[in-house]
Formats: C-alpha cells, structure tokens, sequence
C-alpha cells in the first residue's frame, strides 16, 4: 500500500476525483492553501496498491493542467517608488505535485 | 515513532478523539470530504511511539462502526429514462480507513 | 525528497510561512484543530530535499513559540461540586510538533 499525496489546483480537483473514482480509486479530499499565492487549493489523499501508483500519475498527469496567474507583488511600502507602478508578475503554477509515502500498515474497521 | 493518519466518519470523529486523549494520546484533526459519496468526513493525525500503533488500532475499531448510506446515483440526463425511476442505491461506508506511516526525525520546538 | 509534516499555532503559521517563501521553500496550509484543546491550529506540508530538513526545523524553532492557554475544564455534570469553583488550568501548548516522513517518490505535472 503507498499513500500518494498530491496537492492540485481547484479548477482541477473534480475532474481529477472523477476519473480516479471511474476506476475504483478511493480518495479524500482536504481544502488547502498555497504558501506563495495564498490562494486555495486542493490536496487529495489517495491509498493505492502498490501497482497502481503508475496509473494514479497518468491519471494526476491527464486531468491536471498548469495554469499562469497574475499578481501584483506586494512590497512593503517604503520600498514601492509609485504605488502604480507595480508590474502585475506573471507566476507560474503547476498542475499538480505529489508525493508518495510509503505505507507500513493499512487497516480498515 | 508512527504517524496513523485515520479517516473517519464525522459522527465518530469526537468520541474517538476523547477516548485517545484519555489515554493521553495526542491528536490533530482535519476536515475532509470522501471522494465518492462527497460528504464530510475526518481525517486524523495521529503521532504514536511504536508500541502504541496496536492500541490507537484497538480505540479505533471500538469508538467507529461502519454505517449504510442511501443514495439517489445521479446519471447523466440523456441516460436517465424517468426521474422518477433513479433507485435509491445503498452504499457501505466502512468505520474508518488508516494508514501507518513511518517517521523518520520527529521534533517538538 | 522527505515530506514535513508541522502542527504550529495559527499565530505563527503566517510568520513561518513567509520565512521559509523567502528562502524559495515551497509550502501547503490545511486549517486543523487540536484533539486536546480543540481550538483552531495549522499544519503545513513542506516538500525539501534531503539536505533542506536541518533548515526548516531551524526557521520553525525561530518562528513558533510556546504559549500557555488558561481553560476552564469541563467536567460532567454531575461530578462538578460547585459550577463556581472549576478552577481554570494552566495549559501549556508548544510551538511546534513536527514529523519528517520519507517520500518514495516525487512528481509535479
Ligand atoms: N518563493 C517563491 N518565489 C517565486 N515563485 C514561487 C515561490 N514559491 C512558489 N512559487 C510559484 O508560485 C506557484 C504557487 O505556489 P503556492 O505556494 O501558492 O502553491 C503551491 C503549494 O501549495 C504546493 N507546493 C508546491 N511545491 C510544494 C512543496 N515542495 N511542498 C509543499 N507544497 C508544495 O503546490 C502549489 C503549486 O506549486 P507550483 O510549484 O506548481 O507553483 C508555484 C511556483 O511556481
Ligand atoms: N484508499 C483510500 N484512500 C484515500 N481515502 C480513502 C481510501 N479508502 C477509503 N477512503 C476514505 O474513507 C471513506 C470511507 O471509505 P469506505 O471504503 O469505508 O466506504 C466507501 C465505499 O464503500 C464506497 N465507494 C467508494 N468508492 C466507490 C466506487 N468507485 N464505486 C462504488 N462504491 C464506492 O463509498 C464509501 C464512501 O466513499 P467516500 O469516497 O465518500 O469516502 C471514503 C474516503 O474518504
Ligand atoms: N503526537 C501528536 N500527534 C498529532 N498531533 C499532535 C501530537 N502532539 C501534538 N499534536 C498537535 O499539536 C498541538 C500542540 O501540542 P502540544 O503538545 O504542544 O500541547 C498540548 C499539550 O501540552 C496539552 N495536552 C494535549 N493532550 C493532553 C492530555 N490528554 N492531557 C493533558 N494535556 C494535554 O494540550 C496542548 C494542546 O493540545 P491540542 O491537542 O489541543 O493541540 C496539539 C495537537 O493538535
């Protein structure tokens, strides 16, 4: 059993959720929130076989797009010359990252 | 030192978080949706020595009981012949699911 | 690539989160709850490389700190000689609690 942890955007959480569930595959979903952007997203819980992890990706992979957001940086004020002047930034965020975490043992009640 | 990351029913969520902390077992809890159904439920991190796994197990399979639920299967519109005529489905929704992880480094500040 | 896993007082969270964004250390936020004192806390996934760890436990010792919180315990009922005289308790909450885990694999989409 591995514990594969994958955090994604919203926009993509319930396409991703169908498909996996299309092909029995159990997951729980818990809102979050981006560390950078401060904006919401989604990580899923997804406890598969061992042999599945391969197609948990392709599906992560398929259903999940990056996307470019724009922000206006916010600088400390002292630091801004002229409050207009402050370029939108364009960032980059990734459809999806993920991490697989060994499980030692697995139990239902 | 494990970490039990348990995903429970709702209903349970409380009562199992008491029986833990009368046994002085520490616990953090997250608000979670099931993939499936789409209804809330909890998910538990549970940080244990490694001679307590078996007895958060014992708590668990005492304090959660698996429920029926009934649901309407929402088809597609096109594939749905009457409305009226969508059975209810009964879908079992198990007690509690949890993974046991191994901790590497664990560390209080 | 190890996963951390840190439970840190809501007080702190913004603070810590900032710290580790300056030294380009990605990180998640999920609201949770503690099991014991039931208030509002956070617990963050931080995603680093091997060599990285010894650093994000040095920024969150710098970030989070102990407090202590006064709660009035809550007895049944019927044990409580008199509402009057439940003493508030001294409760003392850590900074931080965190587990490092093991990620098998890494991905992003
Ligand atoms: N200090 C910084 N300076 C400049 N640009 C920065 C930056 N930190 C992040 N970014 C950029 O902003 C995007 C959104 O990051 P955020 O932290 O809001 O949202 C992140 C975060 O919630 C999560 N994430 C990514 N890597 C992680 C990791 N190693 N550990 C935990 N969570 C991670 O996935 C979301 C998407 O990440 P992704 O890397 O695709 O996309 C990131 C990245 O392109
Ligand atoms: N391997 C895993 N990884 C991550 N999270 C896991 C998991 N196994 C279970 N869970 C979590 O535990 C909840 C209860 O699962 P259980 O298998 O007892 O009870 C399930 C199962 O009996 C049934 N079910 C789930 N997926 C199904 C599917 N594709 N087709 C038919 N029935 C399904 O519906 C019940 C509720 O499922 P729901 O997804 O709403 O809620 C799930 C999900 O949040
Ligand atoms: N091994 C573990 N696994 C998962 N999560 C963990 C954990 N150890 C700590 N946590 C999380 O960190 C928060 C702070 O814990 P700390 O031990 O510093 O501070 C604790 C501790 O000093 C005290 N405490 C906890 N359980 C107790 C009990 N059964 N009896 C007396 N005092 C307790 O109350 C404070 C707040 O506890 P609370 O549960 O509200 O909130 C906890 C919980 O959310």
């Amino acid at each position: 059993m591995k514990l594969v942890i994958a955090i994604v955007q919203d926009a993509d959480a319930n396409g991703l959720i169908r498909a996996l569930g299309a092909e029995r595959i159990e997951v729980t979903k818990l809102a979050s929130t981006g560390g950078f952007l401060r904006e919401g997203n989604t990580t899923l819980l997804i406890g598969v076989t061992e042999d599945n992890v391969a197609r948990v990706k392709e599906i992560i992979s398929e259903k999940c797009r990056s996307r470019k957001r724009f922000v206006t940086p916010t600088v400390p004020v002292a630091e801004q010359p002229e409050p207009m002047l402050a370029q939108p930034m364009e960032v980059p965020v990734g459809g999806a990252v993920a991490f697989v975490v060994g499980v030692e043992e697995f139990f239902k009640v």
